[in-house]
């Protein structure tokens, strides 16, 4: 049984950040952007599974849903894994007067995933 | 198809064709309101499209890698000098300069003052302006530095006349009314500063009170003078000081490229309110 269960879990596996690039190059956007020519935003991904262990930055309402919907799925669905941590980045870009502007952006990258 | 026939059959291609453009449309609009959204997430209403070739200048570009090699942590634009501590948007504007093209000698110029106009009506009204700065360019002429250098060697009294040549005042006035006749202007003391002309530095004056003037009234906009004096307050020309673009021997004007590097730039530093504060509420 716990074999099964642990095989189950690396079908699904636990909630984590994974990279995703934006291209500013690919949209088109290099016109108006001067810099980056892209980032890294990455996203998160990943099972909330019961019990949620530390490295799973759970809060406490995320532990009491985890432990709802454990004991009555129909009651609670699974905590989600979201961004807990973001970081901003700076932009360099022409606006519509061709003005060079520089620009911090809050919350852009993901820096790091949790169960929430 | 179970029926047959090659009605239905143009029936269900019409339909097909209708579904791929429907589609398609839809597809289009998902695309539109994607860019629309991340655009209006950017602060701006459409897509820019740059008239000109991309220039940015130096010193944009400096404050860019700065902040894009830092530390997340200590993203802010911390200029010395500069109340920024809350901004988190940096514009840069270059003077008008078509006066200049025309007649690059004697436009808005009179030997040892030099009117500058900018227009800095593209700042978004909601955003605080913390801090603007003119950056002037002063270049080291050789000629003066070899000769006055020689002259150190001497008395020291020449070694002091030759570092009071070497020291001129830059004033900076916002005009508050122009007149035809240059003396007339009515103008105030903005900003100024002894600078030495032995290094080539860029130069940052404060000229926070008229931006934020010409943001509460766009038409008080009638520029700014920059004045160079010597050091005993005498006009003096402006020859090290890259105010006004040169022309060759020839007549022509000086290249675009070198001229777009050393020219007049300000620099604003706004707050959009988007920033996150630094002491906000602290999680349980």
């Amino acid at each position: 049984s716990r074999e099964r269960n642990n095989r189950k879990r690396r079908l699904k596996p636990n909630c984590r950040r994974h990279p995703l690039y934006v291209d500013f190059t690919s949209v088109g956007w290099n016109s108006w952007i001067v810099a980056p020519a892209g980032y890294q935003a990455y996203y998160c991904q990943g099972e909330c599974p019961f019990p949620l262990v530390d490295h799973l930055n759970a809060t406490n309402h995320a532990i009491v849903q985890t432990l709802v919907n454990s004991a009555s799925p129909q009651l609670a669905p699974k905590a989600c894994c979201v961004p807990t941590d973001l970081s901003p980045i700076s932009m360099l870009y022409l606006d519509e007067s061709d003005a060079v502007i520089l620009k911090n952006y809050q919350d852009m990258v993901v820096e790091g995933c949790g169960c929430r | 198809c179970t029926y047959g026939g090659r009605t239905q059959r143009k029936k269900d291609q019409q339909t097909d064709d209708e579904g791929q453009s429907l589609k398609h449309k839809s597809r289009e609009a998902v695309i539109k309101a994607f860019e629309h959204n991340l655009l209006n997430m950017f602060g701006l209403k459409e897509k820019p499209k740059p008239s000109r070739r991309i220039q940015v200048p130096q010193y944009m570009l400096d404050l860019y890698n700065e902040q894009a090699n830092s530390p997340v942590s200590s993203m802010n634009f911390n200029v010395r000098g500069k109340s920024t501590r809350t901004a988190n948007t940096v514009r840069s504007f270059h003077h008008h300069d078509h006066d200049d093209e025309k007649n690059p000698s004697a436009a808005n110029s009179n030997g040892h003052s030099h009117k500058l106009t900018f227009n800095v009506s593209t700042m978004a009204e909601d955003e605080v302006l913390t801090a603007a700065e003119l950056r002037l360019f002063c270049k080291t002429q050789h000629s003066i530095s070899k000769r006055d250098v020689t002259d150190t060697r001497d008395t020291e009294n020449t070694t002091q006349h030759s570092i009071q040549k070497l020291k001129h005042r830059v004033n900076v006035y916002q005009i508050l009314k122009p007149v035809s006749n240059s003396k007339d202007i009515i103008k105030r003391l903005i900003d100024t500063k002894i600078v030495d002309v032995r290094n080539a530095t860029w130069e940052s004056f404060d000229v926070r009170p008229a931006i934020l003037d010409w943001r509460r009234s766009p038409r008080a906009n009638h520029g700014i003078e920059v004045e160079v004096l010597d050091s005993r307050g005498r006009p003096s020309g402006h020859r090290n000081f890259r105010i006004a673009r040169s022309v060759t021997e020839q007549g022509d004007l000086e290249d675009e490229t070198r001229w777009f590097e050393e020219r007049p730039l300000i620099v604003t530093y706004t707050d959009d309110g988007r920033q996150k504060r630094a002491a906000g509420r602290s999680t349980s």
